[in-house]
């Protein structure tokens, strides 16, 4: 989907997130953490920000939850689709939700929730996938070590042509 | 008599799954809703760099199954 001004992005550089609903796989401290690096992620080679918030609507709402949930692309049970999120926009625009039926993890068991986050959070930023194998906007998971995680060059371009590198 | 030869299953996979797969993840645009599964097929198999092929081989197989985002591969 591409507007005639380009695909569709944020105008604004402050956003805020809330997490609706955590998954009893993880503590909680341990979801917050792996939303919040996942984030980091963006913020480290942008201008953008985020702003956790408790109480009211968020640009980014986070949830998990099983099957059918409300927004008409329901989930499929453990394994196949594993999160799926939404392109900037009003509403449930940037909002991203995750597969409760599957195993998440904060180590190579299971699914990362940190690696999935992260990509689900380029989609709620404006990137559609890419077809360069290793990317993190690839759409297949697969497993890297999130200590050493560094964003892949092929998406740094793609999220600095949208907005811009971050300043010094 | 001859033998009856049997048409050979083009995959393992059940093709309505693999037609679900298609239309999640490379939807056709309302011009190409006529395009055959062999032609969405290689659509795919372009995108992951895969032998074009238009058939289900192993390494489209194997895709069809891995863990994934929901979000399309194309745009729609």
């Amino acid at each position: 989907y591409e507007t005639s001004s380009g695909p569709p992005k944020w105008e604004k550089t402050q956003l805020t997130y809330k997490i609706l609903s955590y998954t009893p796989d993880l503590p909680r401290r341990k979801v917050d953490d792996a939303i919040r690096r996942a984030l980091m992620v963006w913020s480290d080679v942008t201008p953008l920000r985020f702003r956790r918030v408790y109480l009211r609507q968020a640009d980014i709402e986070i949830i998990f939850a099983s099957g059918e949930h409300g927004d008409g692309y329901p989930f499929d049970g453990k394994g196949g689709t594993l999160a799926h999120a939404f392109d900037p926009g009003q509403g449930r625009g940037g909002d991203a939700h995750f597969d409760e039926d599957e195993k998440w993890s904060e180590i190579d068991q299971d699914v990362n929730l940190f690696l999935v986050a992260a990509h689900e959070f380029g989609h709620s930023l404006g990137l559609g996938h890419s077809d360069v194998q290793g990317a993190l906007m690839y759409p297949i998971y697969s497993y890297q070590n999130p200590e050493t995680f560094r964003l892949p060059a092929d998406d740094r371009r793609r999220i600095q042509s949208l907005y811009g590198k971050k300043s010094s | 008599f001859p033998l009856q030869v049997r048409p050979q299953p083009w995959s393992s996979l059940d093709p309505e799954k693999v037609k679900g797969y298609l239309d999640k993840f490379f939807p056709t645009f309302t011009k190409a809703q006529n395009l055959s599964i062999e032609e969405r097929i290689k659509k795919m198999q372009k995108f992951f760099h895969l032998t074009v092929t238009g058939k289900l081989d192993t390494e489209t197989e194997k895709i069809l199954t891995m863990p994934r985002c929901g979000m399309p591969d194309v745009s729609e």
